[in-house]
C-alpha cells in the first residue's frame, strides 16, 4: 500500500516576492 | 476524450494514506486542519499559509476552473489551473472542490463546494536564515 507524505496534498503557492 | 486526458494524483482517492510528519498515518477523508498545522510546525522548510478564493473562473466544457487566492499576509495574487474536481483543504471545513459532485463521483472523497471567500490551507517555504 503507497503511503504518501501530507504536503503532496497541499498546493505549493509561492507569493512572489514584492518587498 | 482526449487521449492525454489530465488525472488526479492518486492521493486523493478516499482511502489513501498520508503520513503526517510525526510519522502518524491517516486516511486522506479523516484528515483535519491541525493534521497539516502540526504537520508544518514540525517541518524544517514548509510553513502553512492562508490563501483565501477571490475568484473562481470554470466551466464544465472545459473540465478545468482557474482558482485566483490571496496569499499570506502579504495578501499576494496567485491564480491556478486546476480540474473541476481538484479538491482543497479549507480551514475548519475539510475537503473543498469547484464541482464537489465531480469530486464524489470520481474520488470518493467526501467534499464540499468551494466559494469565494474560503481560506484554504497551502504551503510557503519558510524563511531561511
Amino acid at each position: 500500500v503507497p503511503v504518501f507524505p501530507w504536503h503532496s496534498l497541499v498546493p505549493f503557492l509561492a507569493p512572489t516576492q514584492s518587498d | 476524450a482526449p487521449s492525454s486526458a489530465p488525472s488526479l494524483p492518486p492521493y486523493f482517492i478516499k482511502g489513501s494514506i498520508i503520513q503526517l510528519a510525526d510519522g502518524e498515518l491517516k486516511r486522506v477523508e479523516d484528515l483535519k486542519t491541525e493534521d497539516f498545522i502540526q504537520s508544518a510546525e514540525i517541518s524544517s522548510e514548509l510553513k502553512i499559509d492562508s490563501s483565501t478564493v477571490e475568484r473562481i473562473d470554470g466551466s464544465h466544457t472545459s473540465n478545468f476552473a482557474i482558482v485566483q487566492f490571496s496569499v499570506g499576509e502579504h495578501r499576494a495574487q496567485v491564480s491556478v489551473e486546476v480540474l473541476l474536481e481538484y479538491p482543497f483543504f479549507v480551514f475548519g471545513q475539510g475537503w473543498s472542490s469547484c464541482c464537489p459532485d465531480r469530486t464524489t463521483q470520481l474520488l470518493e472523497l467526501p467534499c464540499t463546494k468551494l466559494s469565494v471567500g474560503d481560506v484554504c490551507i497551502s504551503l510557503t517555504l519558510k524563511n531561511l536564515r
